[in-house]
């Protein structure tokens, strides 16, 4: 599942590592592949980027395989591919290479099993780096701000997820669109959450992600929330998703 | 001054749209540069991306001067350059081609007047379109959320600053981080804020932009937030910041 959005801030990040562990919690094998440069969900997941020998950079040059990148995370369950700043060049080294959108997909082929669930955590754009990962992928999550900028991409978004089906990946599907941030007292959230509801009525998912402080507290300690406090409103809600996702 | 920082979602257009209307309200000329393919300032301050005959795409590929592309917004004082969607593949083409950090430079440099301020729109990375905005820039400014992941890739963006500054553009400052979506209830934003304070000291901007649901309603409406809800506390905020940036 590749979890994009080319706004940035919506969530991405966080939607992979706490889905991964309430995943995980469930008794999933769950692999989290770190995408982005910026590398927030091998640190989120208590991984120090500078200390990985093996990074997704490695994993997209073919250098190593994805059995030897996988690292165990402090979760049960829960392993994750780090990423380091230096991914930013295979970006630029990739632009003019052979079958450079599916080397991610070519990859996850070599996966030996075990894994249920892999979980792409990609950066802010609709570059090499996300389309590698909209190709490897069965599914798409699009995790969504409940503010205005964030639905103005979404439309160019949607198109692009049709274009790799079309072109690179028959397999891909959209699993849905994922309200996050969404703050109850304010018109905004309610505004944004009903024109979702009016123009996309059946990509929409039924879970709702409130904006949490202790999501983003959980982020500094390097664990995921229903970890961090298991039994606030955050970590109750991505079990919610957890559920819908394994229900589908 | 380009507003950048590759994490996604810290308030880059947001400062930019409204830092400008601030500085406009005290008389200033401004001409904001929509550097996103995202096109969120040029939304943001009232324009239709898919309506504009001449955009960002164009200053770059050299078929439009800059006076050809400055757009009059609805707030006296303030125009600015539109994107669309299309400037995607202005970072893709310049890869290739000559002097390809320096092409927004050039095109500055055809500026007759007349604008007292710059201020530059730059995408959630550090790829070709933000490095000619550094290139381009006589200085730089951080808008940093109050939150953890939005620390960690701080010096990383203040090491490419350095670097664009020693390869690229000697006269390239950095005007200051600019704390913003602070929540004075959450320790978190306490917290980051104590950390900045003690890791740069001489570099945070004195305003602290507080999070406020005006600020991103003022939005959807295509107006900045000093038009929208002129005594909100982050209309105040903006307008403090206007004063610190002229009186620098
Ligand atoms: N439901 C939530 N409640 C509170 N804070 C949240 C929530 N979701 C995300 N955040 C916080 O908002 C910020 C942005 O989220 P995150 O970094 O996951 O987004 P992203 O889409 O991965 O960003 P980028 O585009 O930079 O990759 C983070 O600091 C995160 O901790
Ligand atoms: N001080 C604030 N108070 C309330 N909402 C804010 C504030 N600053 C920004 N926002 C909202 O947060 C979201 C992210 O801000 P914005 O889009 O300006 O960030 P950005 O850095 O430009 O994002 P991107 O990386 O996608 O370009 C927007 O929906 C915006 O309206
Ligand atoms: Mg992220
Ligand atoms: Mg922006």
């Amino acid at each position: 599942m590749a979890v994009a959005n080319q706004k940035g801030g919506v969530g991405k990040t966080t939607t992979v590592m706490n889905l991964g562990a309430a995943l995980a919690e469930r008794g999933a094998q769950v692999l989290v592949i770190d995408l982005d440069p910026q590398s927030n969900s091998t640190s989120g997941l208590g991984i120090d980027p500078s200390r990985a020998r093996l990074t997704t950079y490695q994993l997209l040059s073919g250098e190593a395989s994805i059995d030897e990148v996988a690292t165990p995370t402090a979760v049960p369950g829960l392993h994750v591919v780090p990423s380091q700043v230096a991914l930013v060049g295979a970006e630029i080294e990739l632009v003019n290479q052979e079958d450079r959108e599916g080397r991610l997909r070519r990859a996850l082929a070599a996966l030996t099993g075990g894994f249920g669930y892999v979980l792409i955590d990609c950066p802010p754009s609709l570059g090499l780096l996300t389309l590698n990962a909209l190709a490897a992928a069965d599914e798409a999550l699009v995790p969504l701000q409940a503010e205005y900028f964030a639905l103005e991409g979404l439309a160019h978004l949607l198109y692009t997820i049709q274009l790799v089906r079309m072109n690179l990946n028959p397999k891909l599907t959209l699993a849905g669109i994922l309200i996050n941030q969404f703050d109850a007292r304010t018109t905004l959230s309610w505004d944004v959450l009903n024109e979702i509801r009016r123009v996309y009525p059946d990509r929409l998912l039924q879970t709702l992600i409130p904006r949490n402080v202790r999501v983003s507290e959980a982020s500094s300690h390097g664990q995921p929330v229903t970890v961090y406090d298991p039994s606030c409103r955050g970590a109750q809600a991505f079990r919610q998703l957890a559920e819908e996702v394994m229900s589908r």
